[in-house]
């Protein structure tokens, strides 16, 4: 009966992860792999593809109520625009697709059994805490070694041209590639890292936690459903639980690494301005 | 609370717009 119970649990995450996240895994593979039915995704390679790709996204994402209104400023494609502006504005635009993503994990959050039943107070530090941890893990299936798929898939941006921008823009991308094509080798489904996703979230460590036991007692049921799972799931791969969970330490790090490059970012860029969402997630973090 | 106003809104009320 027990192992019933964490098979539902496993389930139901499954089923709010995919109510929520709108490109899995498997599509993103799919789509790396060219095994999809649909075109395949545009490529940016150099400032004139980022060009062309904002112009690509704008006209593409603009819901049809918006579409005529906003026609004329397609693309914001302004051909005298130096690199630099062409830079913050994607940076700009990277916030925006960011907080919607908050927003994302924050419904799988809410859907995780007993979280809702959480302290207000803990329920906002566990997000604070994890959301970008939550936010690179599923970054991972997105990337492979030459690059990354962004705007949902519509778009694959090379390695080679984020490593091309200025500092730190190039330095922001390349420790998650690093992370992503080692932890891509753990060969993770969708529903593992539906698990995986609520681990990190019910984490009892994080600073400033008012009651830990509820959330360390939530987070052990998981740890169990996400163990039987792995289990059951790739019985091949030993110590598969093991290597997730030592990736979490890792994660830690690239948050406090990424927290700092965006602080960086603040102090030497003028024309940069924070989403207000990210601004309060990242404020007094480490 | 003040400090996470919009962190609080959204685990509150998930239509809250983000794109402020």
């Amino acid at each position: 009966p027990e192992s019933a119970d964490l098979r539902a649990l496993a389930k139901h995450l499954y089923e709010s992860y995919l109510k929520y996240f709108p490109l899995t895994k498997a599509k993103a593979r799919a789509i790396l792999s060219g095994k999809t039915s649909d075109s395949s995704p545009f490529v940016i390679h150099d400032m004139r593809s980022l060009s062309e790709g904002e112009q690509f996204i704008n006209c593409r994402q603009i819901p049809p109520s918006l579409a005529n209104q906003q026609q004329s400023d397609c693309g914001l494609l302004h051909p005298g625009d130096s690199a630099e502006e062409v830079e913050v504005r994607f940076f700009q635009r990277c916030q925006s697709r960011s907080a919607e993503a908050v927003r994302e994990v924050t419904e799988f959050a809410k859907s995780i059994p007993g979280f809702m039943e959480l302290d207000l107070n803990d329920q906002v530090t566990l997000l604070k805490y994890g959301v970008i941890e939550v936010l690179i893990i599923m970054m991972a299936p997105l990337m492979n070694k030459d690059g990354t798929l962004i705007a949902y898939g519509q778009i694959f941006m090379t390695r080679e041209f984020l490593k091309s921008l200025r500092k730190p823009f190039c330095q922001m991308m390349e420790p998650k590639f690093e992370f992503s094509v080692k932890f891509n080798m753990l060969e993770m489904d969708d529903s593992d890292m539906a698990l995986f996703l609520a681990v990190i979230i019910l984490s009892g460590d994080r600073p400033g936690l008012l009651n830990v036991k509820p959330i360390e007692d939530l987070q052990e049921t998981v740890l169990h459903s996400l163990e039987l799972q792995l289990k059951m799931n790739h019985p091949d791969s030993l110590q598969l639980f093991a290597k997730v969970l030592q990736k979490m330490t890792d994660l830690r790090q690239l948050v406090s690494d990424h927290v700092h490059f965006i602080q960086l970012l603040k102090k030497t860029e003028v024309d940069i301005c924070l989403h207000p969402l990210l601004q309060e997630i990242i404020r007094d973090l480490y | 609370k003040e400090k996470h106003k919009i962190l609080h809104r959204l685990l509150q009320n998930s239509t809250t717009p983000v794109d402020l």
